[in-house]
Parts: structure tokens; C-alpha cells; sequence
């Protein structure tokens, strides 16, 4: 089993 | 005022074509730059990141910074009432809530303004950190193309597993018809460097991604003979279309961890 991760996880907003 | 000018319509054709599925629409904002544009697909799971220099342009002109909310779908649709080798303009006045295009025939003969509405849209904008990666493999675009159609088509994975050591890069799935993988081995010559498969690494890595949204980054293949993975430690892939020396279309992929 996997899960996915988010962009979010990884990536601030600017 | 904004006024880009473009050798040839069909590279902004390619550019549409290739980011046009994961992202419907976007912000181009531009600057003394040149264009760049930055969005996710609707999952939040990839993020495209274009760069069109102002250098690849001929004039690029632009009095002050824009941002310019394009419907990328509707805007690829305009394109392809371009033929490829039409010269390209693109103008917009400052506060301007159209984005005109204009396609003029090598030989002057032929003339298509089109005038594209422009929309509000609320983007997020994400910092994409520097990084330095444990592997960088470049390859031919169309190899990398036909590795991820052949997984997904050919065995049904959803997953695929990219394991680069330094003697090659793994990718291998496990789907409904069963299991598979393909190797690349570097290649020895460089004397092509479109054909090479070459492996930059200072420690092996391993990493599971979805093998749809690299599916979809394929779509980019026209842009460039090669292609290059960035990959590090539970960190998004990176992966890599450069247009000549005036851009690039990077799409960034968040890995699948097991649980």
C-alpha cells in the first residue's frame, strides 16, 4: 500500500 | 503594453499541448523576464513550472508587469488556427482584459488577428525550494515517452518504482496483468547527445510515483530530444523539457510513500 502525497507537503505558498 | 514576438507559433503549440491536460487554466505572468507560468493539476499532486525568456523573443516588449488568466484549453484551440511556421505576436495593453494574438505567414501573404478574453483567476503561488539531488538522469524525451506508455498500457501499473543506481535507472510496475520493468543502462558515447542516457548520482536512490501524471508529462516530448529525472529522497521528482537555451517546462511529481 501506498499513499500519495500532496505538492503542498513540500512546497510553501508564497 | 505587452508585444511578444515569436519566430514560430508552433513552439507556444507544443507548450499548450504538453501542460494544457494537468492544468485547464492559469496565469501567464509577465515581465522584463520574459513568461513564466506556475500551477498545479486539480489532485494537488504535480505542479508545472514554464519559463519563456524574453531573449527567445523578437522584440519582447513589456512597459510593466502583467498577469494575463488564460483559459489554456481555449488558448490551444486559438493556436491551432496558426499554421506552424507562422510568426506569432502576442499584445495586450496594461489593464487590459484581452490578450491578442496575431499570426502572420512566412511569406506576409496571410494575416489572423483573434482577440482572447482574459479571466480572474486565484492562484496560488508556491516557493519551489533549491535543491541539490541525489540523481539527475537525462535521456532521449521520446525513450522516457515510450518506458511510460509501455508500463501503463502494457501491465496496467498504476505505480512505478524508479530505482537509479549508478549503473542504470529502473522503472518497474505491478498492475492487474502482472509485473514489469525496463532498465537503461547509461550509454557509453556521447557523441550524440539527444541519444545519450546519461546518469549524474551521488547516492543511489528509489522512489514511487503515480504513472499517469508521468503519462502526462510525455505530452511535452515535441519540446525537446531529451528529457532529464531530478530525484532525491522523498522530495517531488522533477522532470524536465528544455527549449533550446530561451526555456523550460519543469513538472514537478510528489512520490507515493508505502505505508
Amino acid at each position: 500500500q501506498t499513499v500519495q502525497l500532496s505538492i503542498h507537503d513540500y512546497f510553501p505558498l508564497q | 503594453m505587452f508585444e511578444a514576438r515569436l519566430a514560430q507559433s508552433n513552439l507556444m503549440k507544443k507548450i499548450l499541448d504538453a501542460i494544457k491536460d494537468l492544468i485547464t487554466e492559469a496565469n501567464l505572468e509577465i515581465s522584463s523576464g520574459g513568461i513564466s507560468l506556475q500551477g498545479m493539476d486539480s489532485s494537488h499532486v504535480s505542479l508545472v513550472a514554464l519559463l519563456m525568456r524574453s531573449d527567445g523573443f523578437s522584440p519582447f516588449r513589456c512597459d510593466r508587469n502583467l498577469t494575463l488568466g488564460v483559459n489554456l484549453q481555449a488558448m490551444a484551440k486559438l493556436m491551432k488556427c496558426a499554421s506552424n511556421d507562422d510568426i506569432l505576436t502576442m499584445t495586450a495593453e496594461d489593464n487590459s482584459d484581452t490578450l491578442n494574438l496575431q499570426f502572420e505567414s512566412p511569406a506576409q501573404d496571410k494575416l489572423s488577428e483573434f482577440e482572447m478574453k482574459l479571466m480572474d483567476i486565484d492562484s496560488e503561488h508556491l516557493g519551489i525550494p533549491e535543491t541539490e539531488y541525489d540523481a539527475v538522469i537525462r535521456m532521449p524525451s521520446s525513450e522516457f515517452q515510450r518506458i511510460c506508455r509501455d508500463l501503463g498500457a502494457g501491465i496496467g501499473g498504476e505505480s512505478v518504482t524508479i530505482a537509479c543506481t549508478k549503473e542504470g535507472v529502473k522503472f518497474s510496475v505491478t498492475g492487474s496483468v502482472g509485473s514489469g520493468s525496463i532498465t537503461l543502462k547509461q550509454t557509453g558515447s556521447v557523441d550524440k547527445p539527444a541519444e545519450s542516457v546519461v546518469i549524474n548520482m551521488a547516492q543511489p536512490v528509489t522512489l514511487i510515483f503515480a504513472l499517469r501524471y508521468l503519462n502526462s508529462f510525455a505530452k511535452a516530448t515535441p519540446l525537446s530530444e531529451s528529457v532529464s529525472l531530478s530525484m532525491s529522497r522523498e522530495v517531488p521528482l522533477v522532470v524536465e523539457y528544455k527549449m533550446n537555451d530561451t526555456g523550460y517546462v519543469r513538472f514537478y511529481l510528489a512520490p507515493k510513500l508505502e505505508d
